[in-house]
């Protein structure tokens, strides 16, 4: 299945890891 | 040789969406096989293989900042092949067929970009180059 990656747009970071990065 | 793969800590709980990807648990370590711009990677966690989000992993040695490409506030010219419809505060609502200025490309693939006065996350397998100059 590495031939067909999904279509749709993968999900935000999670809100703990936004808290880090800002 | 023997290929050594990128080990990465998954750092949230992640629940697949479709066939082709995989269920995460925090604190799981999984093997990248292929990391795509889209902020899709291609993994395998024991005996398990498909694809994972980006955002939801953190490299063990240290935050990941060091892989994260520099902005450029130039802004390198894309054109939106999808419209997409902003769901949070940072990110930008954008119709077919827009260029924009891609400002910064995350590995999460969700790219910050310009519009005019407007800047915002966008995803970035909506977005194709331009071969147009700025």
């Amino acid at each position: 299945s590495i031939k067909n990656p999904p279509q749709n747009p993968p999900p935000r970071p999670p809100p703990e890891m936004r808290r880090k990065q800002a | 040789g023997p290929i050594i793969l990128d080990t990465y800590r998954v750092i949230a709980d992640f629940e697949k969406t479709s066939k082709h990807e995989i269920n995460l648990h925090t604190g799981d370590l999984v093997e990248i096989v292929e990391k795509n711009q889209n902020g899709w990677w291609f993994c395998q966690c024991e005996s398990k293989r498909g694809w994972v989000p980006a955002s939801y992993l953190e490299p063990l040695d240290g935050p990941e900042e060091a892989e994260e490409p520099d902005p450029d506030y130039e802004g390198d010219l894309h054109i939106t092949t999808q419209a997409y419809q902003a769901e949070q505060e940072d990110e930008i609502s954008l119709e077919v067929g827009e260029t924009v200025e891609v400002i910064h490309k995350l590995l999460d693939g969700w790219w910050v970009v310009r519009k005019g006065e407007e800047t915002g996350h966008y995803p970035s397998m909506f977005l194709q180059k331009s071969d147009k100059k700025n």
